[in-house]
């Protein structure tokens, strides 16, 4: 994860994941 | 046109009319009449009102409603364009365009800096990036020393704020994700490519002549 930045762990939160609004 | 200006609309508050939303948006009146489907569905869930709460929104994004989340409650407030509370039809559907893979990217750029910029300052300070670090530390139950957060914090700095005044302005974020695209991946659901075909329902609540569309 150091390697990373930071947006690139953000972007990974569930709750940024709206596809999961299509989940029936 | 709102949905208390017609008899052949549908009575509830916020419910504007497909073939406007469709003119507005990147989708087809079907696609508005299916995302209708959705919105029913999730607006329904605790209080059957034809709005989404802050707890419909989120018991739809975790499948369950205890869940705090620091950025669904983001998303909320930046589809909550009113800021009345509540998100109404016509704000679910003109925010969700921006998520369609049709959009245009610098919508989609737009749309994701102020999801960053947590207290609208206009900039994505150090403070809130780390405030959001943390968030996500504490929802994926990820362990990172405080040097090691810190150390990424610089590295993420060092590479987006190209005039080092400690923040990420609008334009140093534009030129940030067009070297880093993987970051705009949130910003497109391909599942708005197929909406009439996840919400089939739409067909037997359509409400505008074949037509029309």
């Amino acid at each position: 994860p150091v390697l990373m930045n930071a947006f690139e762990l953000i972007s990974t939160s569930q709750g940024l994941n709206l596809g999961t609004l299509f989940e029936k | 046109m709102g949905c208390f200006q017609s008899a052949q609309r549908r009575q509830c508050p916020g419910h504007e009319d497909p073939l406007l939303l469709s003119s507005q948006t990147a989708f087809t009146v079907s696609e508005v009449e299916a995302l209708f489907e959705l919105f029913k569905s999730i607006s329904s869930s605790v209080i059957d009102d034809g709005l989404i709460n802050k707890e419909e929104f989120q018991l739809a994004l975790f499948k369950n409603r205890k869940k705090e989340n620091l950025f669904a409650n983001r998303i909320f407030d930046l589809f909550d364009v009113k800021q009345k509370g509540v998100i109404d039809f016509g704000d679910f559907v003109r925010a969700l365009n921006v998520f369609h893979p049709n959009s245009p990217h610098e919508d989609k750029v737009d749309f994701s800096f102020k999801l960053y910029d947590l207290d609208n300052t206009g900039f994505i300070e150090r403070l809130e990036v780390k405030q959001m670090l943390i968030a996500l530390l504490c929802e994926s139950e990820m362990k990172l020393s405080d040097e090691t957060v810190e150390t990424i914090l610089d590295k993420t700095f060092l590479d987006a704020d190209v005039n080092r005044d400690g923040k990420i302005d609008k334009e140093e974020w534009q030129n940030f994700v067009s070297r880093n695209p993987s970051l705009m991946k949130i910003m497109t659901l391909p599942y708005l490519r197929d909406i009439t075909t996840t919400f089939p329902s739409f067909v037997f609540n359509s409400e505008v002549d074949e037509i029309a569309t």
